[in-house]
């Protein structure tokens, strides 16, 4: 085995930012949770799931780039990968899973057919997650290549074993434990896996005998291991742990054993910095790949202590349940976006009877937006999910509570979305609308539409989308529109205007969309018109807006 | 958060597979050239013994098949450490 640094604690939390549509919340969770049990027996170590990102280990599900210099690549391939533990970085131990993968749970006496064992992949990036390397052992469970599951149960090899002892029981770590590691005069049965250090002259301070017993697969080892207590200075054979614990030199070490092979395990201990860089934190890849991919990328969810980009949010309630984080409502435009939080992704039902899917072939969308370079089509309280017209996302419709945490129940339709300049998208409900950063709703949502200078009363708006060749922002209702202004937050002088202006838009429109194809959208019933963003000139007649985008 | 579909395809050559995954030093110039066979011949051995196939030091078929395997995107050998067993 290989191994990397190890945490400095035996008691570590964990959360699960999201999860795919097909597999669900509560299995990933249940089976991060079993694996973490299995490694956690082997070394001491305790694990608590946490509901918020602030925690040591973050486990989501991501596609392409994602904002780690580590692009996943479809189906297949790469599955998932993972950050060793790392005191200088904030994104150590989190674990990446591939999204575009037919993640599946296998069941114990069945042959997987079809789809990739999340369990047998999660048991493994956990490994990485604690401080372990790939191994050249074929029955480890850090083998770098996924073996599928022929219907046994997967579990920890022998190479992993002797890690996690190496890492995590012959290494003091500073924090209590939760036993009380005994004192005992050393056994003077030397059992034969023994192996008896050559002892070091007595220290300064009293030498802790330390016996564990191991049993795996109800053969039991035991090492008996001298532990030195605060001395600095190690056995000559043992490797020497700084005080930030991180394995610095690499010692031959042999264990003969009196079972099946003898092997000679050279500790590699790699330098702390894996691979992946582990000096820059978070935040400053998101800045930096932000600011330069701002609209294509996936930020793993931040490990942030709920604090908006916004300002400090003066509670860390999230919206609706208890009250609202109060946050300084100016936003300044320089602020970083907020690291993308995946609640986006399809979660598993929340509310134990989901309302009726609606026939999307009918059309009237109530909804369509740009949305981080895909659009998002919403009718009652689903959402659809497009990658451009006619190539629908699977695993769409989801219920957009899904998608949009914390929407209270009594919002069932949205009458319009856009994503704002600064990146938050937006959400109208009736004379409301709600500012989403991707994990909360921030500026004190739900806000009044009087903020888009639209009066009070006309009963929400129908539409809204965002003209890309001068960046001001639309407001349709009934038969006129308003153009707002981002930067001052004021609507232009002379509107509203009437709508016959784009010349062929009918009144009362269900939707609009600006796309990256210098397009505009105009959608009413099962009909939508195009405006080319160029000259303003729309399409002639209208066409089939469910055919053609959603291929109905 | 949604993204523009990029696919990263698996790596085109083995030469990138194993820059990759460590088992040879992703320097930023094409260093191709710069690999000695026998170099490469090691490399592919330890390439071998992560895939527990048989230690020839040539890219046979199995080898090629194992680069294009499912797999952890881990490396395999941390930052040009090799491990010796």
């Amino acid at each position: 085995f290989v191994l990397a640094n190890g945490w400095n604690k035996r008691h570590l939390t964990y959360h699960v930012a999201n999860w795919p549509y097909k597999l669900g919340e509560e299995a990933v969770a249940r089976l991060i949770g079993k694996a973490l049990k299995t490694w956690g027996d082997y070394g001491r170590l305790e694990f608590t799931r946490k509901p918020t990102p602030d925690a040591d280990i973050i486990v989501s599900f991501a596609r392409g780039y994602h904002n780690d210099m580590f692009p996943f690549d479809g189906p297949g391939y790469v599955l998932a990968h993972a950050f060793f533990p790392n005191p200088g970085s904030d994104i150590a131990g989190d674990i990446h899973f591939d999204l575009d993968e037919d993640w599946v749970e296998a069941k114990p006496q069945e042959f997987l057919e079809s789809g990739t064992d999340f369990y047998s992949v999660a048991l493994h990036e956990l490994g990485h997650s604690l401080g372990l390397a790939h191994s050249t052992d074929e029955n480890s469970i850090m083998f770098p290549y996924y073996k599928g599951t022929d219907g046994t149960s997967v579990q920890l090899g022998q190479d992993d074993l002797m890690a996690m002892y190496q890492l995590y029981i012959l290494r003091s770590i500073q924090e209590p434990t939760t036993e009380s590691t005994r004192r005992t005069k050393p056994p003077n049965t030397r059992s034969p896996t023994t192996r008896t250090r050559p002892r070091e002259p007595a220290t300064r301070t009293t030498q802790r005998e330390t016996t564990r017993l191991y049993t795996e697969n109800k053969r039991t080892y035991s090492w008996r291991t001298t532990e030195p207590t605060v001395s600095t200075r190690a056995p000559p054979n043992r490797p020497t742990y700084t005080n930030s614990m991180t394995p610095s030199t690499r010692y031959p070490t042999t264990r003969t054993r009196s079972t099946t092979y003898t092997r000679r395990t050279t500790y590699t201990t790699p330098t702390p910095s894996t691979f992946y860089p582990t000096t820059s934190t978070r935040r400053e890849w998101i800045t930096k790949e932000t600011s330069a991919s701002r609209w294509h990328t996936i930020t793993p969810p931040s490990r942030r202590d709920h604090t908006s980009s916004f300002g400090t949010s003066t509670s860390n309630s999230r919206y609706g349940s208890t009250g609202r984080g109060t946050t300084s409502h100016e936003s300044s435009a320089t602020v970083n976006r907020r690291p993308y939080s995946p609640s986006w992704y399809p979660i598993g039902s929340q509310s134990s009877t989901p309302p009726p899917e609606p026939n999307i072939c009918q059309g009237k969308f109530d909804a369509v937006a740009n949305l981080r370079g895909e659009i998002f089509i919403f009718k009652d309280e689903y959402i659809w999910r497009l990658q451009d017209l006619n190539r629908r996302v699977s695993g769409y419709p989801v219920l957009m509570r899904h998608m949009f945490q914390y929407l209270p129940e009594n919002i069932k339709k949205i009458d319009a979305a856009y994503q704002r300049s600064d990146g938050n998208m937006i959400l109208f409900t009736g004379d409301l609308y709600w500012v989403y950063d991707g994990t909360n709703f921030i500026e004190n949502s739900p806000r009044s539409l009087m903020d888009y200078g639209i009066p009070q009363g006309i009963g929400g708006i129908d539409a809204i989308q965002t003209w890309d060749r001068n960046g001001k922002t639309y407001l349709y209702k009934g038969d006129r529109f308003w153009r707002f202004n981002e930067t001052s937050k004021t609507i232009d002088p002379g509107y509203p205007q009437p709508i016959e202006k784009w010349g062929g838009i009918p009144s009362n429109i269900d939707a609009a969309l600006s796309w990256k194809d210098g397009k505009t959208y105009f959608f009413k019933d099962d009909l939508y018109w195009i405006l080319n963003n160029r000259d303003g000139i729309t399409s002639d007649s209208p066409r089939s807006s469910t055919r053609e985008w959603l291929g109905c | 958060l949604p993204v523009e579909r990029t696919v990263g395809p698996p790596p085109k050559s083995a030469l990138d597979f194993m820059k990759q995954y460590g088992y040879l030093k992703a320097d930023k110039e094409n260093s191709a050239a710069l690999y000695t066979e026998d170099g490469l011949s090691e490399a592919i051995k330890t390439v071998q013994r992560f895939g527990a196939l048989k230690e020839t030091g040539r890219l046979d078929n199995a080898t090629l098949k194992l680069m294009s395997s499912p797999r952890c995107g881990n490396p395999d050998v941390l930052h040009g450490k090799r491990s010796k067993r």
